[in-house]
């Protein structure tokens, strides 16, 4: 079974702001 | 053929012929007849001028051939000759002819830092503890166990009227002294100039003390330096560079008017001299293709049983270690690529999110992957797992 690959659009960056990646 | 390479490409020792080192270089006279002119000897006048430079010439058509000094009439009587070489030779003789009687007592000096210091090779004279504090040289050679400078009878004169001053290096070694094994002969045999000291003309008796007399000049010719090119085994010949010096055509990765050290990128090894066995050429370090500039290390080189202690020095396109040989952090080895492939390391590419740090595996690629994340690069969930909303536990288990 082959997974999408991860969706950087689905993710929630409201508590994790300094984490979030220049993409 | 390649006299510095063998039929297979391997190095091997060389070295320039032997050639007279002082043919054609300036000689620097302390004293030379005709200034101000005398009937015998105009400088002016180049049909009666007697110039220090008919010492060294190759002789042929020129006429007078003999360099004289201009007239001696008082203590002291020293007339010195010197003899840049332009560069360091090894010397094997040194011979002048002599134009007319020639004198009892003559030193004969070396310099190895272009003339800033002197050293003597040897003295020739009939009176060898009156002039220079020595004994006369023994029948079989110094008794040292090294090359020392002795004394030697004068210069014979000859039945025409001149006489030959010879020296040989062989006379002032002790027999069995190889060039190949013995540093100290290696350092007795190398001269970048060379000076020869006529003391005392024959005529003015047997002791340093006594006034001249009667006036005086020495006259002499073909002043020969017999050597090679000093090269330390690595070159055939000598050429002159873009401003006229002297220097080595250096082979085996060395450098320097003599060969004297590695090239830059050839320091896997220490610099050493060839010799007939042994080419001890400088080798190139190893670093893949990814580094221009290397540094010697001693410490890795005894460790590795004395075979290599290059380290190669900013290594590009993302490797890194001793020799360019693995990928710097962030990068992993593309299996399908050679070591020295340009591309050999590819980066890690490790996700965002899903990786739990940059670095990847050296040799697979592998990124760290957070808890229900997999795939090379730990883009994807696990099967069992989908994607949450959260960056910090990006896949969770299926409900």
């Amino acid at each position: 079974e082959v997974m999408p690959t991860l969706d950087m659009a689905l993710f929630d960056w409201t508590d994790y702001e300094d984490l979030k990646p220049d993409v | 053929a390649d006299p510095c390479h063998d039929e297979g490409g391997a190095p091997r020792g060389c070295v320039p012929g032997l050639v007279n080192a002082a043919l054609g270089r300036e000689v620097l006279a302390s004293s030379t007849c005709g200034r101000p002119p005398t009937r015998a000897c105009d400088a002016s006048d180049p049909r009666r001028a007697h110039p220090a430079a008919l010492l060294t010439s190759a002789g042929g058509t020129a006429n007078p051939v003999c360099w004289h000094s201009d007239w001696l009439t008082q203590v002291p009587l020293n007339v010195t000759l010197t003899v840049p070489l332009g560069k360091a030779f090894e010397l094997v003789f040194v011979s002048l002819r002599f134009c007319s009687t020639p004198p009892t007592s003559v030193a004969l000096l070396k310099s190895q830092d272009h003339g800033r210091s002197w050293a003597p090779l040897g003295f020739f004279s009939s009176h060898c503890g009156l002039d220079y504090g020595r004994q006369p040289a023994p029948a079989d050679g110094p008794a040292g166990p090294g090359p020392e400078a002795l004394c030697f009878p004068e210069p014979q004169a000859q039945p025409d009227g001149g006489g030959l001053l010879a020296f040989s290096v062989q006379d002032s070694s002790p027999p069995g002294l190889d060039l190949d094994s013995s540093p100290v002969l290696q350092d007795w045999v190398t001269a970048t100039d060379i000076r020869i000291v006529l003391t005392r003309p024959a005529m003015l008796g047997d002791t340093r003390d006594t006034p001249a007399m009667v006036p005086y000049s020495y006259s002499a010719t073909e002043l020969q330096v017999g050597g090679r090119c000093k090269c330390n085994g690595h070159s055939s010949r000598c050429l002159l560079d873009t401003q006229g010096h002297l220097i080595c055509d250096c082979r085996h990765g060395t450098e320097g008017p003599d060969c004297g050290r590695c090239k830059p990128f050839y320091c896997d090894r220490p610099w050493q001299r060839a010799t007939a066995r042994e080419a001890h050429a400088c080798l190139a370090c190893s670093c893949n293709g990814h580094a221009r500039r290397c540094r010697f290390n001693m410490e890795l080189y005894r460790l590795s049983g004395r075979r290599s202690g290059g380290v190669c020095l900013n290594c590009r396109h993302n490797t890194a270690g001793r020799h360019c040989h693995y990928c710097r952090e962030g990068f992993y080895r593309d299996p399908g690529r050679a070591p020295s492939d340009r591309r050999a390391c590819r980066a890690c590419d490790c996700h965002p999110v899903g990786a739990a740090g940059k670095t990847c595996n050296q040799t697979t690629g592998q990124c760290p992957c957070k808890d229900g994340v997999t795939g090379l690069t730990c883009n994807r969930c696990a099967p069992g797992f989908q994607q949450s909303r959260s960056p910090v536990a990006p896949c969770v288990k299926t409900p």
